[in-house]
């Protein structure tokens, strides 16, 4: 399960 | 951050930049869907509201304040300033055909079910069709001005550069999302009869025109 990451693109 | 996602970012900013000069510049909004643009506002609006929660870098956050205000001031220029001048017959789409299933589909189909995630999907999903009612205002009318032609061209480069992107990142950093690179796919593919026409009649100097 992937994990809530900060999101970079826009 | 790789070229073809700077480049990206820079035609998204160009796009947004060409629809309010074209505006402010004409004082008017004839040819333009509002509704397109009310839902690109929704769309950023839900996506950066990780600038309340979490600081990724300087031109992360400025981007996104830009994305955000210029959104929000083509909104206003529509609907409000130049009011009189939007063509509000045809823009005739039903945005609740997008806004519900998209809306159910982002609490379904998710990486994670909290507010603030589910809030992105949603507007990673709606912006992929957000463009449709502009779209479908041009096969209404039959034909769109160049400099609305430039704009779409703008906005259906930049999805196609960040295709690029993500293959980039894939290969160098094993980085992928599938909710983006799938809505991002449906998204470019939107685009494609509009570049079609686009390299064929606008760049040859002829206006866009649709046959009757």
């Amino acid at each position: 399960e992937e994990e809530a990451k900060p999101k970079d693109e826009l | 951050m790789n070229i073809f996602r700077l480049f990206g970012d820079l035609s998204h900013l160009a796009a947004i930049i060409i629809l309010l000069l074209k505006i402010w510049k004409s004082r008017s909004c004839a040819g333009i869907s509002g509704k397109s643009q009310i839902l690109f506002a929704i769309v950023f609006t839900t996506r950066y509201l990780d600038l309340l929660t979490s600081f990724i870098s300087l031109y992360n956050t400025s981007m996104k304040m830009i994305y955000i205000g210029c959104s929000y001031a083509t909104v206003y220029l529509i609907y409000a300033k130049f009011r009189a001048t939007y063509d509000g017959n045809h823009d005739s789409f039903r945005v609740e055909f997008l806004i519900v299933p998209v809306g159910g589909l982002a609490v379904l189909i998710n990486h994670d079910f909290s507010l603030l995630e589910i809030l992105w999907t949603f507007s990673i999903y709606l912006e992929s069709v957000a463009i449709l009612p502009q779209l479908f205002m041009i096969s209404k009318t039959g034909e769109a001005e160049t400099i609305t032609t430039h704009y779409l061209f703008c906005q259906g480069l930049y999805r196609a550069l960040y295709l690029i992107n993500w293959i980039w990142r894939f290969y160098f950093e094993g980085f992928f999302d599938m909710i983006a690179i799938v809505a991002g796919v449906v998204q470019t593919i939107l685009y494609c009869d509009f570049f079609y026409l686009y390299v064929t009649k606008v760049l040859k100097g002829k206006k866009l025109s649709l046959p009757a």
